[in-house]
């Protein structure tokens, strides 16, 4: 556990918490892609099975669990409590476009052909996809609420964070795993655009829209 | 070879 590795977590549990937030305080889960939230729960569930399985430390379960229930409870307040305010007339990113080649290619290219890993290999390339529907929607909209933006934001932190954790590694453990590494860094492109606007509009006091 | 060493990762 390296320092980059530390925050980068904290920054995914604060984006995850800044979400939940949002939508509990204004009882309003609109400008949110349930889909892109139903593929974290997803990413969360297939990658964390060796809870059962293999014991690494307790702060290491205990993010887990926390992840799993914030990403699950997130999921219940879109698709049940707040149903009502769910935007699903602009939510159309077909997820099917993302869950099959994903799981395809977790078949081909993974570690080692069991259960267990082609999983964790299917988690970690989900994941790299998984906001798009989120992108998707703000671009069909125009546009994104300020806390919004800030969820993403620090999503996208906790990206860049585990790039340099890998390049920590690399250097000091002499550890890597393509997989994670390649997955990844695709995962932190696809934010480059956001930040851009978040840093030319959203720091400078005004709403993220696009240009029409 | 250290292959499940970045699954202690999140």
């Amino acid at each position: 556990m390296n320092v980059f590795r530390l925050i980068g977590d904290l920054s995914h549990l604060l984006a995850i918490l800044i979400l939940l937030w949002k939508i509990w305080k204004t009882r309003s889960c609109s400008g949110i892609s349930g889909k892109s939230q139903f593929l974290f729960a997803l990413v969360f569930t297939t990658r964390y099975l060796d809870l059962f399985t293999n014991f690494i430390s307790p702060y290491n379960t205990f993010m887990k669990i926390v992840y799993i229930v914030c990403s699950c409870v997130t999921v219940y307040f879109i698709y049940v409590k707040f149903k009502a305010t769910y935007d699903s007339n602009h939510d159309t990113f077909r997820v099917e476009f993302l869950v099959v080649p994903v799981g395809g290619l977790a078949f081909l290219v993974n570690h080692d052909f069991t259960p267990l890993e082609i999983l964790w290999t299917f988690s970690i390339y989900l994941e790299s996809v998984a906001i798009l529907p989120q992108l998707f929607m703000i671009s069909k909209t125009g546009e994104a609420e300020t806390i919004t933006s800030h969820y993403l934001f620090a999503l996208g932190a906790y990206r860049a964070l585990y790039i340099v954790n890998w390049v920590y590694r690399y250097y000091f453990e002499g550890f890597f795993d393509l997989i994670a590494i390649v997955a990844g860094c695709v995962q932190t492109i696809l934010y480059c655009d956001f930040f851009y606007l978040y840093i030319t509009k959203v720091l400078q006091g005004k709403k993220l829209s696009l240009p029409a | 070879t250290g292959e499940t060493d970045s699954h202690d990762e999140l």
